[in-house]
């Protein structure tokens, strides 16, 4: 399953 | 941030500002595949839900609305204000053999079985593969003007610019996104052989 972290780029 | 992810980002707006510009000044839409830019507006769409779920930088805001904010502009003007000037009959391509299997393809091959993460996947699938009507179109019809080469060049060199953005940040942060980044040179692909032809012909395109 993939980490919290929300997609960062464009 | 780095400088390949922002001269990206920049390169990015650069072609979807010339192509609202194009049309604007020329009252026209010719040559432009309305179907693409349906595309593109729908892989900003699904990709940018996240606006509404979290908050990344002011940056990443802005870029993100106004990305969605051109995507729809450019679909209005090709079919709604200068829908006389749209070249419907060679812009064919059929937009279902692209949106159904990368909507299949992000089911099976993604990050996370979420309802946001596959519209994440499915906008980047489809992201790589948007452009195709608008080559297809150009293909048909044997030519490009000038300008609308000038919009392809900075889309193909956006992504191009990103590939440099990955290896940078594999290296100095450690972070890779796979789907990302095969998606991402799959896209660059596809806009090699169109750069071979920018370069050696320069201005506007003839087949």
């Amino acid at each position: 399953k993939r980490d919290e972290t929300p997609h960062d780029e464009l | 941030m780095n400088i390949f992810r922002l001269t990206g980002d920049l390169s990015h707006l650069a072609a979807i500002i010339i192509l609202l510009l194009k049309i604007w000044k020329t009252r026209s839409c010719a040559g432009i595949s309305g179907k693409s830019q349906i595309l593109f507006a729908l892989v900003f769409t699904t990709r940018y839900l996240d606006l509404l779920t979290s908050f990344i930088s002011l940056y990443n805001t802005t870029m993100k609305v106004i990305y969605i904010g051109c995507a729809y502009a450019t679909v209005y003007l090709i079919y709604m204000k200068f829908k006389a000037t749209y070249d419907g009959n060679h812009d064919s391509f059929r937009m279902e053999f692209l949106v159904v299997p990368v909507g299949g393809l992000a089911c099976l091959v993604n990050h996370d079985f979420s309802f946001l993460e596959i519209l994440w996947t499915f906008s980047i699938y489809l992201e790589s593969v948007a452009i195709l009507p608008q080559l297809f179109m150009i293909s048909k019809t044997g030519e490009a003007e000038t300008i609308t080469t000038h919009y392809l060049f900075f889309l193909g060199l956006y992504r191009a610019l990103y590939l440099f953005n990955w290896i940078w940040r594999f290296y100095f942060e450690g972070f890779f996104d796979m789907i990302a980044i095969v998606a991402g040179m799959v896209q660059t692909i596809l806009y090699c052989d169109f750069f071979y032809l920018y370069v050696t012909k320069g201005q506007g395109i003839s087949l």
